[in-house]
């Protein structure tokens, strides 16, 4: 497929775009997105975050910013800044109300990220991280054909279910000749607060059979931990299981 | 808005259709529409599933007739059915390989959807159930504009950041007239196997804040059960639970 790819604007110089994707909601992109640029910021580097889940948003609300709104300056959006300076860009911060609704179709949607990709004013980046809908659809379509995106890191849950929805996800990015990265298995295992004891909520864990049809290396597997679903409200959170996987 | 419902055809009588929504993926939606269906055959209901997630349809698999094919006859399509007599209607039935995935844009997509409607020989039918995929965008907006639907359950996770996702969706339910039948909150907690104690994994428990802002009564809340979890591999589900709430 020959693609299109969308030239950024020349105040832009973003060394890396790497999507953060999984095909299947839930399983845990934009927390890992978010740890993921912190690490990052951890190390040195400058990083942005891509909210490309037009109608789910979650990136502002996991780094605390969701009051805050994005401004324009001579026509460039400006993304909000994180604390640990990460820079942000999602359409919550565009909306009135993060209640309300958006109710468009694809194209419309299409168009919406390609701005997030073109008309923003990022400047020196040497992360920028997409966290992407999930599904196969407009978005994913768009964001594989006309962003120049490195690679893709996909995230899954230890669940043949999951992983037959995630599989769909990664055979498009082989599709469309997109550098596969790897993939993390998230909330693998519990551990109980009081007796200790890990608890496996899924039964399947043929995730060697998956790993291996899907011929893609396991970059790491992330516990069910209190400090990420609370991700928002805490600033501690669990470096020892991300730092090894970046 | 004008809407412009869909006629089904005369070989069909289906008395409810209810959607399963929720906006955020990975709550639980197409789990709790398989246990929600399951409990209306017990109850003697002539049930159907249509699998409206077309770029990550895993009802079939919750159903163990994900190797069963939809057949056509005289150009209507036959919907599968489960041992205990559900009909289905997903794309993964359709295609080759569930690990092939369907690179399609909106407006397929919606008509796709159209089509499990109109030319699905469903039959006499109680109730149909419309497992929704996550999201505001196109299939949602065909399904609640075209598709003469009785009302919806929504699904959450009792989680600030769950709950804003799903505020989306209920406005816009409620936007496009269709009645909210209310809020199951799903995987609220979790009962450890050794120890048998509560585990909350989520810290904010604000379900009362999250209905009166968007006055809809509570249906139920369902604890995290690997019973729900390895729904496909076996066949005790616990109806306790999900009975109260039907
Ligand atoms: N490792 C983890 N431990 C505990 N909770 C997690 C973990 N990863 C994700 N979650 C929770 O799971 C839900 C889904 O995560 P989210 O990042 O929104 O996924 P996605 O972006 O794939 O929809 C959220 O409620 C989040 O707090
Ligand atoms: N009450 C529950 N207890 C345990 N696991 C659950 C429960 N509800 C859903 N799950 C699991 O959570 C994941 C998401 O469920 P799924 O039904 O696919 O949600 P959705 O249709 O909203 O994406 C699946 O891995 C499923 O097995
Ligand atoms: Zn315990």
């Amino acid at each position: 497929k020959e693609k299109c790819l969308v030239e950024n604007n020349y105040l832009n110089e973003i060394k890396t775009v790497i999507g953060i994707a999984s095909g299947k909601g839930g399983v845990g992109k934009s927390s890992l997105t978010v740890l993921i640029a912190k690490s990052l910021r951890k190390k040195g580097y400058s990083v942005g975050i891509l909210d490309a889940d037009i109608s789910g948003p979650s990136i502002p609300r996991l780094l605390n910013v969701e009051k805050e709104r994005i401004s324009t300056e001579s026509d460039l959006l400006v993304p909000v800044v994180s604390k640990d300076k990460i820079k942000v860009v999602s359409l919550n911060l565009l909306t009135e109300n993060e209640a309300q609704p958006v109710i468009w179709r694809g194209p419309i949607l299409s168009n919406m990220v390609k701005q997030f990709w073109t008309n923003v004013l990022w400047g020196e980046l040497d992360y920028l991280l997409i966290d992407m809908p999930p599904g196969t659809t407009d978005i994913a379509i768009t964001v594989m054909q006309e962003i120049p995106i490195n690679g893709i890191v996909f995230i899954s849950v230890p669940q043949d279910l999951v992983s037959m929805v995630v599989s769909k996800s990664i055979n498009m990015a082989k599709k469309m000749g997109i550098d596969v990265i790897g993939v993390i298995e998230n909330m693998s295992y519990l551990v109980c607060p009081d007796c200790h004891k890990q608890i496996r909520l899924f039964n399947s864990n043929n995730i060697d059979e998956f790993l291996k049809a899907m011929e893609i290396p396991l970059l790491g597997e992330i516990p069910m931990l209190s400090s990420i679903s609370n991700l928002n409200s805490n600033n501690t959170y669990p470096d020892k299981d991300i730092d090894p996987i970046i």
